[in-house]
């Protein structure tokens, strides 16, 4: 499985519609102090399930959506899809006849949310279940956020546990 | 079940203790149980920079303990992989040595998994297979761009 | 007493609304009391970067976050001096044109103060009186040694 | 009141004898991870009367004293002195007739502790005291450790208003 490439609309600075390619090996990703580099790890978190506004870094889910600036109006929708790959034919087994998954999370300033897997509506159940043997699912190791590097040397023995149950 | 988190634990220890050394060139890391019953147990963390003593992680300087954290999520990763694995600024605390030995590892590991690192760096920069520029032209506008590397 | 706190509080506050803007070459920010209550009251931040829209201070990035910060620190020590000032890494999260701005500020408060700055970044360096160099020749034994700046 | 110069000697990595003279304007620190920088840090609050094993990294107060390296035993006494000048004549009342004070700390592993004001024994109080009005007091705003830049920022109001209050 692979990550093939991730759109951003609407989503916290990402007022206009952004697309990163991801290919193989090493991207890196660069720009001055908040210009929305961090806000592209909100953006993966939050497609992948992420309900906790405080992982996001805000008070509650209205802060994902773009809220203005001096030349801009806020927006009214935010909207991140990520696509994966089959590259090693280890998609989970309802999609392995498929060669892409398109993950979609849409949410309005109404406080609704709609839910798509390869453009069909779905719930967030089947996103977060989707990935939770991949890796990527709920503690997700794979994703170390911007000054939590340290969170695994310092944490209490008991979360350091929870780390090799997600592994297990 | 009791035996599968003690054959995952054994598994990950295997790695973290063959990764550290390889990361700080030299020393020793390894996880060890704080208590006998392995359901009850927490997963205590012990590391040696090379040349120095056996104590107490907290004491280790922010670059170690940063290098700590990147050798146990690489253990984690090699267990049981992620399509990616995704660094924001990992490298911030990192000395010019630690963030050569830091960004080769990461491009050996990149041969098999897809590594996307947030960075301010040139020295990280060096070993992108792509780069992504993030700007803001437009106050509070996010935008991408191309980038170049002289 | 009410009266002393809210005299101070006015101060404090400001003295951060007009570093702010200097520290971040636009925008603003300011202190606000959450409660009508003097002797209750805590103090809440409102932070707005040059040409963005006001909001949650959780939500700005780790190197809007550290110049802020930098900011509020300087407002306490305008109205009650310390003998010196001493950051170890706060440079870390800033960018290239913020370790600037951040360099040229603190030169610029060194006529009246002493700064001991510890950093990994050269241009940090670059405002140095002088400078210090920490090495371990020997594992585990700090040493002291002098350091050119090419 | 203006930092002279800084001893090590026998705390954490500084187990040869360090001075650091300290002049006007900016003192840069640099050197490796792990080399004894933020050490210096941790001496100069032990020095001025920290108590929290803790806020310097350890896990009780004997953490401070060299526990040895491959090449050097553990040593049985850590020694910190502090000098500063007079110079804007803003001393505490009680040594305002001195150019100089120094305030060293001295702890050994069997436990005990020994406390001197330019040379001349005291208690832990009397250094917490000196510094009282200082602006390196209790709550000291003008020493800001590794990774906690961003704490002012995020900390909840009442931590901050201990700031206002620390200042008034
Ligand atoms: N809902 C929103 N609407 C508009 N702007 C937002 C919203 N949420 C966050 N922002 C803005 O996004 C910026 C933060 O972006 P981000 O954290 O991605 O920066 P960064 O590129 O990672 O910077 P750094 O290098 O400092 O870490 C902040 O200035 C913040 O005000
Ligand atoms: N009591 C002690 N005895 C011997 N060594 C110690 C003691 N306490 C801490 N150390 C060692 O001091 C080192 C940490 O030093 P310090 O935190 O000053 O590094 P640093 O120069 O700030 O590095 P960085 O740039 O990574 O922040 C660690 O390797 C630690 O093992
Ligand atoms: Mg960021
Ligand atoms: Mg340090």
């Amino acid at each position: 499985m692979k990550i093939k490439n991730l759109e951003i609309l609407g989503f916290k600075s990402f007022v206009d519609r952004s697309v990163f390619n991801f290919r193989e090996g090493v991207t890196v990703i660069v720009g001055p102090n908040g210009c929305g580099k961090s806000n592209v790890v909100d953006a993966i978190r939050w497609c992948l399930g992420e309900q906790s506004a405080r992982r996001l870094r805000g008070d509650g889910m209205e802060d994902v959506l773009f809220n203005g600036s001096d030349g801009r109006k806020p927006l009214g929708m935010a909207e991140v899809s990520l696509v994966f790959s089959n590259g090693d034919g280890d998609f989970p087994t309802a999609y392995s006849d498929c060669s892409e998954i398109m993950v979609t999370r849409r949410a309005f300033r109404s406080g609704e949310s709609e839910f798509f897997i390869n453009k069909t509506p779905c719930r967030l159940k089947d996103i977060t279940d989707l990935f939770l043997d991949t890796g990527i699912g709920k503690r997700v190791y794979s994703i170390v956020e911007q000054g939590r590097i340290e969170e695994i040397v310092n944490c209490k023995p008991e979360d350091r546990r929870v780390l090799i149950e997600e592994v297990a | 079940s009791r035996e599968r988190f003690r054959e995952t634990f054994e598994l990950v220890n295997e790695k973290f203790k063959a990764i550290f050394p390889k990361l700080f060139e030299g020393g020793r890391a390894e996880l060890l149980l704080n208590e006998d019953d392995v359901l009850e147990a927490g997963v205590d963390l012990v590391v040696q920079p090379p040349g120095k003593k056996l104590q107490n992680v907290s004491l280790l300087s922010g670059g170690e303990k940063a290098m700590g954290a990147i050798a146990l999520i690489f253990a984690l990763l090699s267990i049981k992989p992620a399509p990616f694995c995704l660094l924001d600024e990992a490298d911030a605390p990192l000395d010019d040595f630690n963030i050569n030995r830091f960004s080769r590892f990461i491009k050996e590991l990149s041969q098999d998994s897809q590594f996307i690192l947030i960075t301010h760096n040139k020295r990280t920069m060096e070993i992108a297979d792509s780069l992504c520029g993030v700007t803001m032209e437009e106050a509070g506008v996010t935008k991408l761009v191309s980038v170049k590397l002289n």
